[in-house]
């Protein structure tokens, strides 16, 4: 554990907590991405399965279940208990493309072709591109409310501080896992021009707009 | 196996 990794699982629970305040607050997932949060379930599901046959420590283990059961939390909070207040028309990223694609470059690319090894790199392909039904809702609708840029701010800030932990750990532990080195940086990069319109914007207390 | 080398992330 490095200063870097622990700033980003912070930013990441910060993220999920905000995600849930806003739509608990609101009674209303308005302006969230159904298919994203989907995505980020199958994500973590595929991941952590890991919890039943390896233990790292108490924080690891904790994580995991609280990530775990967030992402079901929010599924249900926009499918079941507030879906009439799910934007379901501005909604319309093809994510099944997204699947296939991990499924086939989990299968193609790993470090080792078992079950669980290929669950795990799937996932780290899926999370990479999970963001994009979220932001292609955003270019389709032109703006987001406040706390959901906050959102969205501290979900893409989580994997950028890995990539700091990542350079950390090839330096001091000798530590390289190209296939979450990479998808990261692809991850990070597709947040970039959110990145530039939150700090130009949002940080200067103004709507996230799009250009036009 | 690398899993108790590097899955120690989230």
């Amino acid at each position: 554990m490095n200063v870097f990794r622990l700033i980003g699982d912070m930013s990441h629970l910060a993220a999920i907590i905000i995600l849930l305040i806003k739509i608990w607050r609101s009674r209303s997932c308005s302006g969230i991405s159904g298919k994203s949060q989907l995505l980020f379930t199958a994500v973590f599901t595929c991941r952590y399965l890991d919890l039943f046959t390896n233990f790292v420590s108490i924080y690891n283990t904790t994580m995991k279940i609280f990530f775990l059961a967030s992402s079901y939390a929010t599924i249900y909070l926009i499918f079941m208990k507030f879906k009439a207040t799910y934007n379901r028309n501005h909604d319309t990223f093809r994510f099944e493309l997204l699947i296939v694609v991990s499924v086939i470059l989990a299968l193609l690319i790993n470090h080792e072709f078992s079950a669980t090894e290929i669950l795990w790199t799937f996932s780290i392909y899926l999370e990479a591109v999970a963001i994009l039904p979220q932001l292609f809702m955003i270019t389709k609708t032109g703006e987001a409310e406040s706390i959901t840029s906050h959102y969205l701010f501290a979900l893409g800030s989580y994997r950028g501080l890995y990539i700091l932990n990542w350079i950390y750990r090839y330096y001091v532990e000798g530590h390289l896992d190209w296939i979450a080195v990479l998808s990261g940086i692809v991850q990070t990069g597709l947040y970039c021009d959110f990145f530039y319109l939150y700090i130009t914007r949002v940080m200067k207390g103004k709507n996230l707009t799009l250009p036009a | 196996y690398h899993a108790d080398r590097y899955h120690d992330e989230l």
